[in-house]
């Protein structure tokens, strides 16, 4: 009884601690977050399992945007559990809010985590187009207990009555800076980040030259829609769902060398390298000479030490970058050697604008960014941007290769947020 | 299988009896409007969350609802994009009636419709695909 001391009521004397305009309050505290499906609430309507896979997706739809995790757990005494769902007809689990039957209210939520679902209601599954979606209504009133309001606003998951959705139920821009407002961007460093080129052909058969982000971590990844502004809708996923042949976690550094003549994909991890083809999307098995990959880089990339911290390919010197530590490598694929005067200290070749102002050793990743026609060095929840063409023509000034003051990935590549390990492969 | 509890899994089928009371007057009316955070409960019907149990007052003695009321009235069909009357028309009930979500309106929500951010700037492309 006392867990049922407040629905979500704004009533009389109530604030929310940091109202900002259109707010909320964070309701928790902690970063992982446990859910159940309490077994005397069953749903009649749809298999259990149905029930708890719906649930699943609509706690990872939350935790795609947001640094929260959530975790199904069976197994632990129910007054630990942070999050309770269950469904009830009329009077039901205890609850002193009474549902009315079919019709009007659909679910409620209380403030400590209780989330009910009226079972006189037609819920469906997300493949149905009838009914209610029982996912939509769990994506909604999780919104409430991790702190939001109803909201009017046209797309909105927090709108207060039900419509019907389209196919895809996804979070939009503004629910995802609501929660975010409360619970923080997700931060995190990565493993590599790189542009894939695709060439494809239009309808009059012209090459076009398209490309997509990718941002790698521990064993899972992320596609990243820059005209968008947001990860790939169910991003991430596991490394070995999308690519195959290559190590399935810890990367250490991507290389696309591409000329007119050659088109070359490499991924490097320890001290040995992958050669990746696009076409069949997996990595090559030998090269041309029969020999089999993965290959040391000693042998493919001589003077070049391992394991790399990152690398990355500068099209117009045709030079591959190679990192580690504080030094840098500067390979020539022509000479297929590295250059004299390297390595060189980092902080010589790219040098700081700002001083001090600097990663100078043990970055994540050196990324060549298409979508912004620059060089990022990312390196934990910061990059440094390195000057381009463009930046000199409007400041002569600046040094070739300088690095601008650090600022936060998270505020410029948004939502690559991680899930619970359990949730990955849904 | 699907769950039931009673032997002749009478539980299973479509509970017909069990269906909201429409919302048809305006005693229903200001119930939901109590209810759901937009005015104060009418009187005699206790506190919102037991709202829908109090004794309905006689019919006959219904007229055109309060200030207060009409005022409540004017928001919610102002928010629900309807004629803003602050009269109890059909249209708005047949809003009231909807299928919607039990937690209140906080109304300093809802007057946040106007300010939440809109989306950035970016380029215009194809739809998202499915998930």
């Amino acid at each position: 009884p006392k867990r049922f001391l407040q629905i979500l009521l704004p009533g009389p004397g109530w604030q929310p601690k940091n109202p900002p305009q259109g707010g909320g309050t964070q309701a928790f505290a902690k970063k992982t977050l446990t859910w159940r499906l309490v077994g005397e609430g069953y749903s009649s309507q749809l298999s259990v399992e149905d029930q708890r896979y719906i649930f699943r997706l609509a706690f990872r739809m939350w935790s795609e945007v947001t640094p929260l995790d959530f975790r199904e757990d069976l197994t632990a005494p129910g007054a630990t559990i942070d999050i309770k769902l269950g469904f009830g007809r009329g009077r039901h689990l205890g609850c002193p809010r009474v549902f009315d039957g079919s019709g009007q209210e659909f679910a409620h939520a209380w403030r400590l985590g209780d989330i009910h679902f009226d079972d006189d209601e037609h819920f469906t599954p997300p493949t149905s187009d009838k009914g209610i979606s029982l996912l939509k209504v769990a994506v909604h009133e999780i919104g409430h207990v991790l702190g939001l309001p109803h909201t009017y606003r046209t797309g909105s998951i927090m709108q207060p009555n039900y419509i019907p959705q389209g196919p895809a139920l996804e979070l939009d821009w503004s629910d995802r800076k609501a929660i975010q407002k409360l619970y923080g961007s997700c931060e995190g460093s990565f493993d590599t980040a790189f542009d894939w080129i695709r060439t494809e052909r239009n309808r009059r058969g012209d090459v076009m030259v398209r490309f997509s982000t990718y941002f790698f971590r521990k064993s899972w990844y992320w596609l990243y829609e820059n005209r968008n502004n947001r990860t790939r809708y169910g991003d991430p996923i596991h490394i070995l769902t999308g690519w195959h042949g290559v190590p399935a976690q810890s990367l250490d550094a991507f290389v696309h060398i591409w000329t007119w003549t050659r088109d070359e994909r490499y991924f490097f991890k320890g001290n040995q390298y992958w050669r990746y083809d696009s076409d069949k999307d997996q990595a090559h098995a030998k090269d041309e000479q029969g020999k089999s990959y993965p290959k040391l880089i000693s042998e493919g990339f001589p003077g070049i030490p391992s394991p790399l911290d990152t690398a990355f390919y500068d099209r117009r010197k045709q030079l591959i970058y190679f990192f580690k530590g504080s030094f840098v490598f500067a390979f020539d694929v022509n000479r297929n050697q590295v250059l004299d005067s390297y390595p060189k200290k980092m902080a010589e070749v790219f040098p700081a604008i700002e001083p001090q102002n600097h990663p100078f050793r043990s970055i994540d990743s050196a990324y060549y960014s298409y979508a912004h026609k620059s060089v990022f060095f990312l390196k934990g929840s910061l990059y440094w941007k390195v000057v381009n063409d463009a930046d000199r023509q409007h400041q002569a000034w600046l040094p070739s290769n300088g690095l601008f003051p650090k600022q936060s990935i998270s505020g410029k590549w948004f939502d690559v947020c991680d899930v619970h390990a359990s949730t990955l492969n849904m | 299988e699907t769950l039931f509890h009673s032997r002749d899994r009478s539980d299973l089928a479509p509970s017909l009896l069990r269906r909201a009371t429409p919302i048809a007057d305006l005693f229903a009316a200001q119930r939901f409007l109590s209810k759901y955070g937009w005015a104060d409960a009418p009187p005699g019907a206790g506190s919102a969350a037991t709202v829908s149990r109090g004794p309905r007052p006689d019919r006959s003695r219904e007229g055109p609802p309060g200030t207060a009321l009409a005022a409540a009235l004017r928001e919610f069909q102002k928010v629900n994009a309807l004629p803003a009357s602050g009269e109890l028309d059909a249209a708005t009930l047949a809003t009231m009636n909807r299928p919607r979500c039990g937690v209140p309106d906080p109304r300093s929500q809802l007057r946040a419709v106007s300010t939440a951010p809109r989306t950035p700037p970016s380029l215009l492309g194809r739809r998202p695909r499915t998930r």
